[in-house]
C-alpha cells in the first residue's frame, strides 16, 4: 500500500542542513500493522507527515496505492488526506475553539458525509474511546490523555484505509493505553486497515504490530541494531 | 514542603459539576521524590497546576513552605512561581515565536538573573538534556521529544526548590527517557530538590521515586488499590 523510494526531507538552517529523513526506502503492504521505532529526533514524525501528504519530500518518491505523493498538487494531496488517511498527531492538533463532538465530526464534513450519518458516527467513535461524557468540552477542558483519545476518535471517524498514529498511547496509563491498542488492533484485524504506529515502547510494538521498523538519524536501521546517537 | 488540606477543584459545565480534584490531603516533605500515578482523567495535571499556583482551588488549602497558596494574591502567586517552582507541562507550553535558547532563558529574565550569568546557564541546561545542537530552532522545528526535553531544561534553569514534572518522559524512547530520569534523580540527590512527577509508567515510578501517590476520580487512593473507573 505504501512504498517510499529513497525519500529525503532536509531542512536548511543557516549554514547547516538537518537531514530529518535521509534516504528511506520502505514498503508497507495493505493490511499490515507496522510499528515505527527510534530515538528522539530520529525522523519518525517527519516520515509520518510525508506519508500523510502533509509535507513534501526534498527528494524521492512516496507511492500510496500506486500514486506518487511527491508529484501531486496541493488539491490532490488534500483529497488524498481526506479520503484515505486518518492521522493521530504527536501533539493531537485538535481545534481549540471547537468542542470534542465538533472536532471529531470535522473530517466527515470535509469528506461531505451526510449530516444524519455524521451524528451517529461521532457518538460511536467517542464511545469506543470512552469519551462520551466529554462531548461538550473544548480541548483545554480535557486532560492530556483525553485529548489524545479524542485525536484517535477523529482519525477513525471516516473509516480510513490508512491509519497513521504518532504515539497514540504516550499520555495514557497502561490500562487505558491497552484499551486503545486493542481498538487499533481490531481495526486492523476486522477492517483490514493498514496501520503505521510510532511508539517509544518496544514491548507495545512487539505485542500488537506484525512488523517493526527502526529509524536512526533519518535512516532505516536493521532490526535490533541500536541507534548510532 | 507541600501540604494540601482537603483541596478541591470543581468545574461547572451547564448542569453538571466535574470534580477534577475532590478532597485531596497529602503531605510531601522537603527533598522527597514523589511519583503521582492514576488513570487518564483522574486529576493529576489539575493537582499539579494547583500546587504550581497556576490554578486556584475551589476549596481547601495548599501550604507550601508554610504559606497557603489559596490565600495569595495574583502577584504573590506569580512571585512564588518565579522563585520556587520549576514546571514541565504535559503539553510543554513553549513559546512558539521564540527559539530554544530564548525559551530556556525566559524564567531567568522573570527572576531578574544577571545577563552574563544567563548565557552560561542556558548552555549548561541544554547540554544536560542533549539539545546543544538545536539552540536556534523554534518549537515547531523540534521533534516531540526535543520539545519535551526543552521544557525540562527551562524548568531547571532557575534551580527551583520544587520541580513539578507532568509526564517528563512520555515522548521519549527508553534510552533518552532514562537519561532524563537520571538527571531528575540527580537534582534530588545532589541539590535536595523536592520532586513531584506525574508518570503513567509504574515501573519508572518505582525505580526512581522514593514515594508513590495514586489518584482516582479526583481522590487519593491507598497504594496498590485499583482506580474505580
Ligand atoms: N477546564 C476544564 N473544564 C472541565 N473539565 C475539565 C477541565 N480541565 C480538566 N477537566 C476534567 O477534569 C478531569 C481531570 O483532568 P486532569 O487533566 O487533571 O487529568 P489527568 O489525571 O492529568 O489525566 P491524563 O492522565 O489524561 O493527563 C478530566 O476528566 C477532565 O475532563
Ligand atoms: N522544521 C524543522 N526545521 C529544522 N529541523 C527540524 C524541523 N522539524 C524537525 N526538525 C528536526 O528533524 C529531526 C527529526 O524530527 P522528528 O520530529 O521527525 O523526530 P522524531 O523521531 O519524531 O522524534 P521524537 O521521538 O522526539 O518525537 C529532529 O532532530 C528535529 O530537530
Ligand atoms: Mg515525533
Ligand atoms: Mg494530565
Amino acid at each position: 500500500a505504501i512504498q517510499t523510494v529513497d525519500v529525503r526531507r532536509h531542512y536548511r538552517m543557516g549554514e547547516n542542513v538537518i537531514k530529518a529523513v535521509d534516504g528511506v526506502s520502505v514498503t508497507i503492504k495493505q493490511g499490515e500493522f507496522a510499528a515505527l521505532l527510534g530515538t528522539s529526533g530520529s525522523g519518525k514524525s517527519t516520515l509520518m507527515n510525508l506519508i500523510a501528504g502533509l509535507d513534501r519530500p526534498s527528494s524521492g518518491a512516496i507511492l500510496v496505492h500506486g500514486r506518487d505523493l511527491a508529484q501531486m498538487s496541493s488539491e490532490e494531496l488534500a483529497k488524498y488526506r481526506r479520503h484515505t488517511v486518518g492521522m493521530v498527531f504527536q501533539s493531537f492538533n485538535l481545534v481549540p475553539t471547537m468542542n470534542l463532538a465538533e472536532n471529531v465530526e470535522l473530517p466527515m464534513r470535509f469528506a461531505e458525509v451526510d449530516r444524519s450519518e455524521r451524528d451517529a458516527r461521532v457518538q460511536d467513535a467517542l464511545k469506543r474511546v470512552r469519551l462520551s461524557a466529554r462531548l461538550t468540552h473544548r480541548p483545554s477542558e480535557l486532560s492530556g490523555g483525553e485529548q489524545q483519545r479524542a485525536a484517535l476518535a477523529r482519525a477513525l471517524v471516516n473509516k480510513p484505509q490508512l491509519l497513521l498514529a504518532d504515539e497514540p498511547t504516550g499520555n495514557l496509563d497502561s490500562r487505558t493505553g491497552e484499551e486503545i491498542m486493542n481498538l487499533i488492533q481490531e481495526l486492523n484485524t476486522t477492517l483490514g486497515t493498514t496501520i503505521v504506529m510510532v511508539t517509544h515502547e518496544r514491548s507495545l510494538a512487539e505485542r500488537y504490530a506484525n512488523r517493526l521498523i527502526f529509524l536512526g538519524d533519518g535512516k532505516m536501521l536493521d532490526a535490533g541494531e541500536p541507534a548510532t546517537t
